[in-house]
């Protein structure tokens, strides 16, 4: 099953 | 003090209309090279990102940094009271609370003032480095939006696949399937209906049709748009205005 990612795995919030 | 005058409101209420569904409270950066907003949507999921550059106005003053905390909804409710051909200028003073919006009908000489309350918006900012993609697509915006609004009929995820000639996407639900495919295309005499691959490698990917259809409300800004691709990445699609741009990045699905 397809699962959604989120932004916040990819990028690093300041 | 922020002085910012467009030719006609019909640009800044496009550029609204384009993210005002994705995010809805968002910090317009002023600064003298122009207008950015950075804003995540409330699931995480799909990043807009404006530039308006100063020369996407007629005249533009911003001598320091200004900060303007915007609900999107109300500032849609204010740009509805101008015409599309009336200018629109945004003022502002160094520390506001508020942002006076100025509809100019030159021709009869009307002038109507609208003072939006601003507000404290608290916000993460995502550092976005320079990604390198496997592949990039630039094809007509109507295309995409029209592949987004079909396939989302059928499923709830789109599949977009990239090999060196063709750009292939696939809905698969409980009704049935669909795919649309799209071959690269030169129109010399209408270049935004050329249909163009780069590739580095090929690409197949899933994204949400929820947050597509929200993406390709970008479509009315730019008849031609880019899609930028890689693997396990959150993809980039670009809508170019005359100087900026507006940008979603949104993350991918994947198999669990």
């Amino acid at each position: 099953k397809n699962k959604q990612s989120l932004l916040t795995t990819f990028f690093s919030a300041t | 003090m922020l002085e910012a005058k467009f030719e006609q409101a019909a640009f800044f209420k496009k550029i609204i209309d384009a993210f005002k569904d994705t995010v809805h409270l968002c910090n317009f950066n002023c600064s003298p090279s122009g207008i950015t907003v950075q804003a995540v949507d409330d699931s995480r999921v799909l990043l807009v990102s404006l530039l308006i550059g100063e020369d996407s106005f007629t005249s533009y003053r911003c001598d320091h940094n200004i900060t303007l905390g915007v609900d999107l909804t109300a500032l849609a409710k204010v740009l509805k009271c101008g015409n599309n051909d009336d200018t629109l200028s945004l003022v502002a003073e160094d520390t506001p609370e508020s942002v006076l919006i100025v509809f100019e009908d030159t021709q009869k000489d009307r002038i109507s003032e609208y003072s939006l309350k601003l507000i404290d918006i608290e916000s993460d900012f995502l550092d976005i480095d320079d990604i390198e993609y496997d592949s990039v697509v630039n094809l007509p915006s109507s295309d995409f939006q029209k592949v987004a609004r079909d396939l989302s009929q059928l499923s709830d995820s789109l599949a977009i696949v990239v090999t060196k000639d063709t750009i292939k996407f696939e809905a698969n639900g409980d009704i049935g399937t669909g795919s649309v495919i799209l071959k690269p295309f030169t129109d010399l005499e209408n270049p935004q209906n050329t249909v163009k691959v780069e590739l580095n490698k090929p690409v197949l990917l899933s994204f949400g049709l929820k947050y597509l259809l929200d993406v390709v409300k970008g479509s009315s800004l730019a008849p031609a748009m880019s899609v930028k691709l890689s693997e396990k990445t959150p993809a980039l699609f670009e809508y170019k205005l005359p100087s900026g741009y507006l940008r979603f990045y949104l993350a991918p699905k994947f198999e669990e």
